[in-house]
């Protein structure tokens, strides 16, 4: 099955 | 002092119907240069960036940089009071707790005015890096909202995969699979119903279809989407505003496991 990546792995955090 | 007023008022209208179903809540910030919104779903999976700049408006003060925290579905039920050819002003005193939308019929003879209490919002904003991305996909946005809503109902994802031959959509599930190619348009008469591919890696990506469907809400703000993707980074599906700015989506690809 296919996991779903949360976007702060991409995204510099605050 | 600000205040924006917006003569097409529907366009206010639209956004909050493309922003109100994936955010509950968020902080429009407002300097010289217009409305800037950022602000994740709450799953952290997506993300949404608004721009409505202040030459788009056909009158914009902004005396001070102000960040106004609201709750995205008041503000949506306030601007469904408003008329689809009505004239929407936005405004707030400096520091205020509150923002006030005043809504003019075309013939000036109905003029409403609702207030609605701000909230404290510390929404965090993220830094979005400047990409250049290996595919981007121009094409109707009513094309990419039917083929979202026709995909969705076989599989909770969608693989796009673009090559240069042209992009093709894909989703499997229960009841069988389901694939939609679109090949670019070769004679490019009308720019609003073309397919234009620029490529120069294939990409192919999997998607959450749930989130595909909750984008597509802006179909009505433009003629046309873009699609613009990279190996392993976030989806971005732009909605050009005309002549004021635009409403763009990113959204976290899912990987096999």
């Amino acid at each position: 099955d296919e996991i779903q990546e949360a976007l702060q792995i991409f995204f510099t955090g605050p | 002092m600000f205040e924006a007023r917006l003569l097409r008022g529907s366009i206010l209208k639209k956004v909050l119907e493309a922003i109100k179903d994936l955010l509950t809540q968020a902080t429009f910030d407002c300097d010289d240069s217009g409305i800037q919104l950022q602000a994740m779903d709450n799953s952290h999976v997506s993300l949404v960036s608004l721009q409505l700049r202040a030459d788009g408006f056909d009158k914009y003060r902004c005396d001070r940089n102000i960040s106004m925290g609201m709750n995205l579905n008041s503000v949506a039920k306030i601007l469904k009071c408003a008329g689809d050819k009505d004239t929407v002003t936005m405004k707030a005193q400096d520091n205020a707790d509150t923002v006030t939308f005043v809504f003019e019929s075309p013939n000036q003879e109905k003029v409403s005015d609702y207030e609605m209490k701000l909230m404290n919002l510390d929404l965090e904003h993220l830094g979005i890096p400047e990409t250049e991305y290996s595919c981007t996909i121009r094409m109707p946005s009513a094309e990419f909202a039917r083929i979202c809503r026709d995909l969705s109902q076989f599989g909770d994802s969608m693989v796009i995969a673009c090559t240069k031959e042209g992009v093709k959509f894909s989703a499997t599930g229960e009841i069988g699979s389901a694939n939609i190619k679109l090949a670019q348009t070769a004679s490019v008469d009308k720019e609003e119903e073309a397919v234009i591919i620029e490529m120069d890696e294939p990409v192919t990506l999997t998607f959450a279809c749930q989130y595909l469907n909750y984008f597509t809400k802006a179909t009505s703000l433009s003629p046309q989407v873009q699609l613009s993707m990279s190996a392993d980074v976030p989806l971005v599906v732009e909605y050009r505003i005309q002549d004021i700015g635009h409403i763009r989506y990113y959204l976290a690809p899912k990987i096999e496991d």
